[in-house]
């Protein structure tokens, strides 16, 4: 980082796609698809906020 | 609230695959975090956290070493579409590059139970969105950086290295824009809802040709913490049919072609207006600007006596024929070309949120897919929108885009994540509440 120009630079890393965590993208797709229709099915309406 | 939620679903951190590091505490304790201009709020893991194992893998914050921490303790939790974590609002320094912001109230995650936690790289989040969308109105770390006169001007930007063979991943500059990573200037568009940072596009391009859905307008938002590029279902069949992605079969939409194909084409034809179509052919109730699903389930019978059930989804089938058949009119097409044509993306419809894969030696013929932003074009090629997985004979090759339908009136919407931000420059302008987009360099 340097501000000698007035701006602040942060250097970031790379994590290149492979095979591990697309298998788990697919795992986690299939969890949310799976809760969206319990959503669905008795009407809740989700929320992100405080609890 | 409730009503945010398809948006915040669309983030899928198990490929974000840029990060940083920030500190927090004194002496710094170092977390690696994703920076998301698609939430608010800054969360780590906490040393309290037990029962997730995803916490027993990342650096954790303990309160008891720091120096500059300020307890809160309210309870705090935020869901995403791709896994949830809650813990508790605690306060402290944080240290961003040279830059130390006072007082940030964060999150300290008691739970993580996701997967997606478990096997990201990152320990945490560091949202970089509007206070409107910050999990307990928490303010949020770039507000402070700026009331605590940390940067000159109320600006950051993105650089992302889509080149793999470099170290270097990428940059994210506050106070302003590096101009050693981008060329020429930047187009600039007017944030239209706060919150995110959302603005009007006009019409997506494959190989020059209108898409025809946002051929009016749609809305957008630039996400760093989002890989892909998202857009409609309708939209994303064109792609996929134009690069060869493959696709999942909808026999909803391939009934509505062969059944109601022909009619779509005449009430077009004679200028009916397109969005009262399949309203009027009863697949759709319209509710005055488009059509609405008019929740009935329908059984067909088919030639060998069983029963066939079909629901909501025809209306949305229908509703992407009327867009398709309306470009390719647009474009002169025959009748017949037109019907085959729109049969053939019934092929490519993308699964929702989910990836697809394509041939890697057709990558020189892939057409360039366009996006018109502030009345300019700003195009992918297909070595800019198709990611590589793997090396040697075993790479696969995985378009860049993915399928999500987010209804008007706050869609169409375009998530134009690491891809499109990997291929254009881009700045945060919060003093003059704009995102501006440069070529890369």
């Amino acid at each position: 980082t340097s501000a000698t120009d007035g701006l602040f630079r942060i250097n970031l890393k790379r994590r290149p796609l492979d095979e591990n965590n697309r298998i788990a993208a697919r795992v986690t797709a299939r969890a949310t698809e799976s809760s969206r229709s319990s959503i669905r099915k008795f009407g809740y309406r989700g929320t992100s906020s405080l609890t | 609230d409730g009503s945010d939620t398809d948006i915040v679903a669309l983030k899928n951190y198990m490929d974000a695959q840029y990060y940083g590091e920030i500190g927090i505490g004194t002496p710094p304790q170092k977390f690696t975090v994703i920076f998301d201009t698609g939430s608010s709020n800054l969360w780590v893991p906490s040393v309290k956290c037990y029962f997730s194992v995803a916490c027993y893998v990342h650096s954790k914050y303990k309160s008891s070493l720091s120096s500059t921490y300020q307890k809160n303790g309210k309870p705090a939790e935020i869901h995403y579409g791709t896994g949830a974590i809650s813990g508790l609002f605690s306060q402290d320094y944080v240290k961003v590059g040279d830059l130390v912001v006072k007082n940030q109230v964060f999150i300290e995650a008691t739970r993580e139970p996701s997967v997606t936690f478990l096997v990201g790289k990152f320990d945490g989040i560091c949202g970089l969105g509007f206070q409107e969308i910050s999990v307990g109105n928490v303010v949020p770390l770039w507000y402070n950086m700026i009331s605590q006169g940390l940067v000159k001007e109320p600006v950051f930007s993105f650089w992302f290295n889509r080149n793999a063979d470099d170290e270097e991943g990428g940059e994210i500059v506050f106070g302003g824009a590096d101009p050693n990573h981008y060329k020429g200037n930047h187009t600039y568009v007017p944030i239209t809802r706060k919150g995110y940072w959302q603005f009007d596009m006009g019409d997506v391009l494959i190989d020059g040709r209108s898409s025809g859905i946002c051929s009016g307008s749609c809305a957008a938002i630039a996400d760093s913490g989002t890989s892909l590029i998202a857009g409609p279902t309708a939209t994303i069949a064109e792609i996929n049919h134009a690069i060869g992605a493959s696709g999942i079969v909808s026999q909803e939409c391939k009934t509505v072609v062969s059944q109601y194909g022909k009619t779509i084409l005449t009430l077009l034809l004679s200028e009916r207006q397109p969005k009262k179509i399949c309203s009027q052919i009863g697949l759709c109730a319209f509710d005055g600007t488009r059509g609405v699903s008019i929740g009935i389930e329908s059984i067909v019978t088919e030639n060998d006596g069983s029963a066939v059930g079909w629901g909501d989804s025809m209306c949305s089938a229908c509703e992407m024929a009327v867009v398709w058949i309306q470009s390719q009119l647009k474009q002169n097409q025959t009748q017949e070309r037109i019907l085959s044509y729109v049969n053939e993306l019934c092929d490519r419809l993308p699964s929702p949120m989910g990836e697809s894969a394509v041939d890697c030696s057709r990558l020189s013929s892939m057409p360039s897919v366009s996006f018109t932003i502030g009345g300019k074009v700003f195009s992918l090629k297909a070595e800019q929108y198709i990611l590589k997985v793997g090396d040697g004979p075993a790479t696969q090759c995985i378009s860049g885009f993915t399928a999500l339908d987010v209804p008007p009136p706050r869609g169409p919407l375009w998530i134009l994540g690491d891809v499109f931000m990997g291929a254009y420059h881009t700045v945060f302008d919060y003093g003059n509440m704009r995102v501006g987009f440069a070529q890369a360099a």
